[in-house]
């Protein structure tokens, strides 16, 4: 009862982790907190594109009950006007902090981030962020290009800095605030990479050499795939890089080099996301908030790497739905800590192997609908009622169930740190 | 005791790829596939959809998608047309 919340929610991120068996990705901050956390390797989204995957789990509520496939509607004008997580939160006593990007910028959150129904303080937004999609890229010709793969000198992006840099920045500074204040808080994070473009600080490509990098296991159009099930992935299409490469639409396929380079990028973005997790996990340590917070880790859908000749999201395979989800719960996945010890240490992936097991795994498969819910238990509040069906004029309920039954944790099992992969 | 399984849905304008297919505004938006995941199969059914009344028609099926995870993990062999699928049909309504 009275445990903080640390929402990381991050954007297009499939479950390639040490944690979930990926052999390739160098992620062990994300590992360690998997450690000390329930995980669950069969975790879906109910939509897999940004705004309606975010505005369902953070409503709690289906597409079609939020009526938003798209992103050009607010769910309180155009279908019911339904509490949302943070929402529940904040009116249960809670402090509401938004950073970087958890729900989807626009229409679809009233270009507001739905506060202040959301959160008790404006969300922040990196100023970098207005730099995404700009030319930043540099070609081998020396000129700047808007490019899917992007490794970039991050001294030389405007401000010297990228958006996750400066997200992780203000989320340790709020963190700082809150130790000394006696206030509960639920405190959401929102990375925005490895969503494309496929930009992040160039070192990060050492850890992945190219020639260890493979193609999908299946980097065809299957065929027997209805046509209306393929998804064309246009966004990438729309790259300088890419579209320099006059691929034939719908079916042409990149070329196999080129295929090799973005599984590369985003293997990269992966590891330096896992820093600015690092860096944050490693500042709630600082702060001595380990031992009352509760650690939310998951993604809004996943992103196809090339499987089925497909890349991006935008479709209903497990590689765009799947994502990771995991609960780090003191005194429930692990066992209270002494005072001062320190559960999440930075672990830096250009020498640490990572790769350590779940502390509790559950294969069932769950819905993100299912965060709502759990955490409502998790904290101790009371959990929404499951909602009726149509439940357009009910404003709070839960189309999702708690998943804190299938929390099968032994009692008081040390965190199972170590080099052994996952299963 | 139900075998737990999670929904997805994705819309599309249209039976074959065009430049909007990844993102369909709603007003474009013709088909709807929603698909129900368990642990040993994922089965799809891409279905009309009006967007002006947000509902569903089930019994005009467009396409459909059965891919059994034992056996074909990546979902790359659809055995939808090869198979009876009246019990999915059935689970998924």
């Amino acid at each position: 009862d009275g445990m903080n919340v640390l929402f990381i929610i991050v954007d297009d991120l499939r479950p390639v982790l040490g944690c979930y068996g990926d052999k390739v990705v160098k992620s062990p901050n994300i590992d360690q907190l998997a450690s000390r956390s329930m995980v669950f390797s069969n975790a879906f989204a109910q939509q897999a594109v940004c705004a309606p995957s975010r505005v369902s789990f953070l409503t709690g509520r289906r597409p079609d009950t939020t009526r938003l496939y798209d992103f050009y509607s607010y769910w309180r004008a155009h279908a019911g006007n339904y509490s949302t997580l943070p929402q529940f939160f904040k009116e249960n006593g809670y402090l509401t902090l938004s950073v970087g990007k958890v729900f989807h910028p626009g229409v679809s959150s009233n270009y507001s981030d739905d506060y202040p129904y959301s959160w008790s303080i404006p969300p922040f937004h990196p100023s970098a962020e207005k730099h995404e999609n700009d030319k930043t890229c540099r070609g081998k010709d020396g000129k700047l290009y808007a490019n899917l793969v992007c490794p970039v000198n991050v001294t030389e992006m405007p401000g010297g800095t990228l958006p996750d840099i400066q997200s992780t920045e203000e989320a340790i500074h709020l963190l700082n605030i809150m130790k000394t204040s006696r206030q509960k808080f639920f405190l959401a994070v929102g990375y925005h990479k490895p969503h494309i473009p496929l930009r992040y600080p160039q070192e990060f490509l050492k850890l992945y050499p190219l020639e260890n990098i493979t193609l999908a296991p299946d980097p065809w159009v299957p065929k027997k795939l209805p046509s209306v099930a393929y998804n064309p992935w246009t966004d990438i299409r729309q790259r300088d890089d890419v579209e320099a490469l006059n691929v034939s639409f719908p079916y042409g396929a990149l070329p196999e080099d080129f295929q090799r380079r973005i599984r590369q990028s985003y293997y990269a973005a992966v590891s330096y996301l896992d820093v600015q997790v690092g860096q944050l996990l490693n500042a709630l340590d600082d702060a001595g908030l380990s031992n009352n917070t509760i650690v939310v880790f998951t993604a809004d859908h996943g992103w196809s790497l090339g499987e089925h000749g497909e890349w991006a999201k935008y479709s209903n395979f497990d590689v765009a739905t799947r994502v990771p989800l995991m609960f780090y719960v003191p005194g429930v996945t692990t066992s209270p800590g002494s005072p001062g010890a320190r559960v999440f240490p930075y672990l830096d992936p250009f020498s640490h192997p990572g790769g350590s097991a779940p502390q509790g795994q559950s294969k069932e498969v769950v819905e993100l609908l299912s965060l709502f819910p759990t955490l409502a238990e998790l904290a101790g509040l009371q959990v929404p009622p499951a909602c009726p069906q149509p439940s357009l004029g009910v404003v709070l309920c839960t189309e999702g169930p708690s998943l804190v039954h299938l929390f099968n944790i032994s009692e008081g099992r040390e965190g199972s740190g170590g080099p052994a992969r996952c299963s | 005791h139900e075998e737990p399984a999670a929904f997805s849905q994705y819309p599309r304008p249209a039976d074959t790829p065009q430049w909007n297919s990844d993102k369909p505004r709603l007003k474009d938006i013709r088909i709807m596939g929603y698909s129900m995941r368990a642990s040993d199969y994922r089965f799809t059914l891409w279905v009309q959809f009006d967007p002006s009344s947000f509902t569903a028609n089930f019994s005009n099926v467009h396409a459909g998608e059965l891919y059994m995870m034992d056996s074909d993990p990546n979902q790359d062999y659809n055995i939808y047309n090869s198979t009876s699928h009246g019990w999915f049909y059935q689970k998924i309504l």
